[in-house]
């Protein structure tokens, strides 16, 4: 039983301001850090694309099913945000290792030749995210006190 | 106004200086390295500005100059993003990454000298220096607003705000012993700002609340619930900016966009934070308007986690056996204090203990008017002397050794208030008395109880079948909306239609139109 | 009759909080592990 009531000055200013500010919505990326190499560029797919990212899909079981290019895709280009750290955690779990002296990631390549206290002597694979490879790195020493 | 001669050219080098060493390699981690020689070049700069202007016998704080420093900066930064936005380049991404790259700079400078400013220990002069920082630019932004009007733009401010406040939540230990500190000084520039007062901002403002950060560490992180009033304030904040809007029900498309994003962020703490709602429902009942029915369902129809909710369809279901329906609920409001004028909440006292004076019942329907445009009653008033006289005979009850029940709670000089608006009130008058109470209809507890006794109690005793028609029709527009529907309205509706007491279906208006008969059917189905 | 809530864009039968990928008001899907800033060990922003 409650009949409209007519707006006062203020709510009609503010509705004003709300109709011109609706057309500077904000994005969600302004309340994120600048992604420099990934800025998010909406762009419509068609709709029976995947709209939404499958249930899960920022869990570390999810990332372990990822292609180790995958992952090392999200790592180098989603810096600083939860997909690179677990894209991290998948790629450990992927028996690599980041080596923060380098920066880099390596994975064990074969049985090394000598091993320390400090240090393993012996052939790495590394990720090479100059040219985006695995390569070789033949007679490494990797040294324990850098490994992340 | 008066800036020292020379301060606003200083300000600038400086500050794109500034700018240029953050964006360095060199900044080192956290831009630490490029801090520490920003504050050599700044310490000289303020020294030369200090030594000049004392020639001229105006004596210059460091403190005002800082003032100064912050608003200048403040100034430049937005400058730059209206210049951004004017260039017609259509490429957003573009444009904010050319804001956000001084932006970003600026907000990098403001927590490092927050966190290093005094020393470690000293966290008042942190505060200061934020709470200051914080007013000057809420200041830039409402002079800004007032000024562009309709060309006001969020951008820069939105962005100094949410990385302002990102920044100074990171885990770090300096920072974790002024978190609280920081929260209340974010939390006071958000009610400075808040949409009823910079209605340009309202989106922004709605975004930095509801942030995932921001919600967590108020809500979530900061213990004994340290963050829920001061959350509570800003969910007020952004009621009272939509309530003209949504009690008229008509919505445009920007206001629409506004209320649907207040129902994600209502939704999202239903989800994760029930408790909250639960504690502050009265509060925010008090403002969401009455005809409001499904944000208000969605408050209401908040439980403890913990609380395993008996459903309301079950055959026979005995409420007064629950053992929750005798505790009763959290309620932070202090609405007691809205009982006024004193001389008013004397004679309700009096009338409570002894039945007297006994002009306070046909005094009580212009007590409750109000001379306020647009509204015949003070709805405050009323719904704060509905749940006082509740919780009053609650206790009434109680000692008198029983527990409330349709049979305990009349009569009573509590039911005789209640049962005097039902008759006295006018249609508008008893339909805010009857949504007083059904807000109290929430999950199993002593209130939820009460008061749906109350209502049930009134319908049966009606002496109009017009009171009668009023409560069913109270009931039903909350139960006709869209889900969720709180649990307490549904059991009483279910006893209502099922109990032979109230000869529910020999009611002339239940069979007024074939839909509604048919929706009285359909829950009475599901009922049985 | 209000809105269908459940077409929100919130899953609400999370058994997971909802506020941590909480995107905006305005967005109709939770954040997507790349939307998130998070703080990872300062040797991992290696650009």
């Amino acid at each position: 039983p409650l009949g409209p009531v007519p707006l006062g000055k203020d709510n009609v200013y503010q509705l004003t301001m709300i109709e011109a500010a609706f057309h500077h919505l904000p994005h969600p990326s302004d309340s994120e850090r600048l992604r420099h190499y990934l800025p998010r560029n909406p762009c419509p797919t068609p709709s029976y694309y995947q709209q939404v990212p499958p249930p899960h899909a920022d869990s570390v079981d999810f990332f372990q099913k990822l292609s180790t290019e995958t992952l090392f895709f999200i790592f180098y280009y989603m810096e600083g945000t939860k997909a690179q750290y677990l894209a991290a955690k998948a790629l450990k779990k992927q028996s690599w290792r980041f080596h923060t002296k380098y920066m880099m990631w390596f994975q064990r390549h074969e049985e090394p030749k000598s091993i320390t206290e400090d240090y393993e002597q012996g052939t790495y694979i590394y990720f090479d995210y100059e040219k985006w490879g695995q390569r070789k790195k033949e007679g490494f020493t990797f040294e324990y006190r850098y490994l992340e | 106004f008066d800036d020292p001669p020379g301060l606003h050219e200083k300000t600038e080098y400086l500050l794109r200086e500034w700018v240029n060493m953050y964006h360095s390699p060199a900044a080192g981690r956290d831009s630490t390295k490029a801090f520490t020689c920003f504050v050599q070049q700044f310490s000289e700069v303020t020294k030369h500005l200090l030594s000049k202007q004392m020639h001229q016998q105006s004596i210059l704080k460091t403190d005002e100059l800082i003032t100064r420093f912050f608003r200048l900066c403040t100034e430049m930064c937005v400058d730059l993003c209206y210049r951004a936005l004017s260039e017609q380049t259509h490429n957003p991404t573009l444009v904010r990454a050319k804001c956000f790259h001084t932006l970003d700079a600026y907000v990098r400078l403001i927590a490092l000298l927050v966190k290093h400013s005094g020393d470690t220990a000293n966290t008042i002069t942190k505060i200061n220096l934020l709470n200051k920082v914080l007013g000057i630019v809420a200041g830039v932004l409402l002079q800004d607003h007032e000024v562009r009007y309709t060309e006001f733009q969020q951008l820069p401010y939105h962005r100094i705000f949410i990385m302002l406040f990102i920044e100074l939540n990171a885990p770090e230990p300096i920072l974790e012993s002024i978190n609280y500190q920081v929260l209340a000084a974010f939390c006071q520039v958000f009610h400075i700002l808040r949409p009823a007062k910079a209605p340009g901002f309202a989106y922004a403002w709605l975004e930095l609340i509801s942030h995932r950060v921001f919600i967590g560490r108020l809500l979530a992180l900061t213990p004994h619930q340290r963050g829920w009033g001061m959350y509570a304030q800003l969910l007020m904040d952004l009621f009272k900016l939509l309530a003209p809007f949504l009690r008229n029900a008509d919505l445009n498309k920007p206001t629409q966009l506004l209320y649907k994003g207040t129902l994600r962020v209502l939704l999202v703490l239903l989800h994760d934070f029930p408790e909250f709602l639960c504690d502050y429902h009265y509060t925010f009942c008090d403002v969401i308007p009455p005809n409001c029915i499904q944000m208000r369902n969605l408050v209401l129809s908040a439980f403890p986690r913990q609380m395993r909710l008996p459903d309301p369809f079950t055959p026979n279901l005995k409420v007064d056996n629950l053992p929750d329906i005798t505790q009763a609920p959290r309620i932070l409001t202090n609405y007691v204090g809205i009982i006024q004028p004193p001389s008013f909440k004397k004679d309700l006292e009096s009338y409570l203990k002894t039945r007297s004076p006994i002009t306070f019942l046909s005094d009580l329907k212009s007590n409750l008017q109000s001379s306020e445009s647009g509204c015949h009653y003070n709805i405050q008033l009323i719904n704060a002397l509905v749940l006082y006289v509740g919780t009053q005979a609650i206790q009434h009850v109680h000692s008198k050794g029983q527990t409330p029940s349709i049979s305990t709670i009349a009569p009573s000089s509590h039911m005789d208030i209640f049962q005097n608006l039902a008759v006295n009130l006018d249609t508008e008058g008893r339909y805010l008395f009857l949504t007083a109470i059904s807000n109290q209809l929430r999950y199993p507890n002593s209130h939820t109880h009460y008061f749906s006794c109350t209502l049930l109690y009134l319908f049966a005793q009606a002496n109009t079948e017009a009171i009668q028609e009023q409560i069913t029709r109270v009931l039903l527009e909350r139960l006709i909306v869209n889900r969720p529907h709180p649990w307490g309205l549904l059991i009483t509706f279910i006893e209502l239609i099922k109990n032979p007491t109230y000869k529910f279906w020999n009611h002339e208006f239940v069979h007024c139109a074939p839909e509604i008969q048919k929706l009285f059917e359909s829950v009475a189905r599901s009922c049985m | 009759p209000g809105i269908d809530l459940t077409t929100l864009g919130l899953n609400l039968n999370s058994p997971e909080n909802l506020y941590s990928t909480f995107q905006s008001p305005w967005a109709d899907a939770p954040c997507r592990p790349q939307d998130i800033d998070f703080h990872v060990p300062a040797e991992y922003l290696t650009n």
